[in-house]
């Protein structure tokens, strides 16, 4: 899992913050005070195909027998999010109430090729 | 070797780094928006007092999974990968009859699974009362009954299942309790506290929102 920098195209993953007091937001949400919203993005040659992501899949095994034998394929390998978290909220509802909960898989982890 | 512009997965020119940050802001906002099936942010129009938020919170935080008063930690049921688990408190509003109003947020095209339901009340010293609390409404439909004994003033926790399952079920968004008090020499509402003091009276609902087209598998 790289994050990503000036010098290198390589899939990472590109970290982004949004404060919710920058926005405006910081009165209906109590908490957490911002959003990490990170994004992934970058080249996937195909020497890097299925290096993190699916490496615990059967796509495995038939990716490297692809590779192994030079076996040009039309697909692509693209760079995406392989772990993520959830993001727990405490904001405020239109009759302020306090709502806690747990929205799945909106912060990306770690990015890796398919 | 030679600098790229641009990004290198999409080939979109370069962001001036004003843009990218407006683009994102923006995606933040709809993607939580989307999430929490709110069309809009919220507008904040009676805003509850810190320290009432705090005091509950707290009240929560202490007994961390201890719902019905009597069990000490009974962990809430975890909901299902595909269904998305809430845990609301409301903050009551005391008419001037006396009554607990609660305004709950219903959303019309989703049922809400109620798993448990609780009201906190923050009731002054006292000696060998029983509270009584009713849903008021042209049918007064007595709810729980609790001997509370002689204590100081502290919190009392009193369970509202199955009575708050239905409410949600009717989509009723207004919730109004009567309070009662066997025992008092005072009225009732002389003993528990008011809107707007940091012991407000609240109400804590655990529930999970089931998908549309979420299946219940037979056993």
């Amino acid at each position: 899992n790289l994050s990503c920098d000036q010098n290198s195209d390589v899939c990472c993953r590109k970290d982004y913050y949004v404060d919710f007091r920058d926005i405006g937001w910081n009165d209906w949400i109590f908490k957490p005070e911002g959003y990490q919203i990170n994004y992934c993005m970058g080249e996937c040659p195909m020497h890097l195909a299925g290096t993190p992501g699916i490496a615990a899949s059967f796509h495995t095994t038939v990716f490297n027998l692809v590779k192994a034998n030079n076996i040009q394929t039309a697909g692509r390998s693209c760079c995406v999010p392989t772990q993520r978290r959830a993001l727990s909220l405490l904001y405020f509802d239109p009759n302020s109430n306090l709502i806690k909960t747990d929205i799945p898989d909106m912060v990306v982890d770690a990015c890796g090729c398919s | 070797v030679e600098a790229r512009p641009g990004c290198p997965s999409c080939r979109m020119p370069p962001l001036e780094p004003s843009a990218e940050k407006a683009f994102l802001v923006e995606v933040a906002k709809q993607q939580i928006l989307q999430k929490l099936n709110l069309s809009q942010r919220p507008n904040i129009t009676h805003p509850v007092p810190r320290a009432a938020i705090a005091n509950a919170l707290r009240r929560l935080h202490l007994g961390k999974g201890r719902m019905d008063g009597s069990s000490q930690s009974s962990e809430w049921e975890k909901p299902q990968p595909d269904e998305q688990g809430y845990e609301i408190i409301s903050f009551a509003e005391t008419d001037p009859s006396g009554l607990l109003q609660f305004q709950l947020t219903q959303t019309k095209d989703q049922d809400m699974h109620i798993l448990e339901a609780q009201l906190w009340l923050y009731i002054k010293a006292h000696r060998n009362i029983t509270i009584q609390i009713y849903l008021a409404g042209h049918q007064r439909v007595p709810l729980v009954e609790q001997q509370l004994g002689s204590k100081g003033s502290g919190w009392h926790t009193f369970s509202l299942m199955p009575a708050m399952q239905n409410l949600f079920e009717s989509k009723d968004e207004t919730l109004h309790l009567e309070l009662q008090c066997k025992g008092c020499h005072l009225n009732v509402t002389a003993l528990v506290t008011t809107t707007g003091s940091s012991h407000q009276s609240f109400l804590v609902v655990k529930a999970k929102l089931q998908k549309p087209g979420h299946r219940i598998t037979k056993r």
